[in-house]
């Protein structure tokens, strides 16, 4: 289904960004990624703030999800 | 005043430009 395509998408993706394989991101896994991506920190900060639904500083797999079919215009729970 | 809907547009487009880069970034790296 395209849910279970975007859930495996997903999991590249976090993993890109979860380099650990913590099973969370966190500021300072973003951090890491200005300079392998054509944002600024400060772009990556405000990335990092509004996919963390609760605003716990845990950026978790279910969070990205939603954000990523979100950016593809899904609405993927 | 904060103009809300271009805000949530700005934010919106700060998103896909990251999920657009971490698509890009995925082969090679």
């Amino acid at each position: 289904s395209i849910e279970e395509m975007v859930k495996e998408k997903s999991r590249e993706l976090f993993a890109l960004c979860d380099k650990e394989g913590k099973g969370f991101i966190n500021k300072v896994d973003m951090q890491r990624l200005h300079g392998e991506l054509p944002l600024s920190d400060e772009q990556l900060r405000d990335v990092f703030d509004s996919l963390d639904n609760d605003g716990n500083g845990f950026l978790t797999f279910e969070e990205f999800c939603e954000g990523f079919g979100g950016f593809l215009g899904l609405n993927v729970s | 005043k904060p103009d809300v809907s271009k805000t949530g547009a700005s934010n919106e487009r700060m998103l896909a430009n990251f999920f657009n880069s971490l698509l890009n970034k995925k082969p090679g790296s």
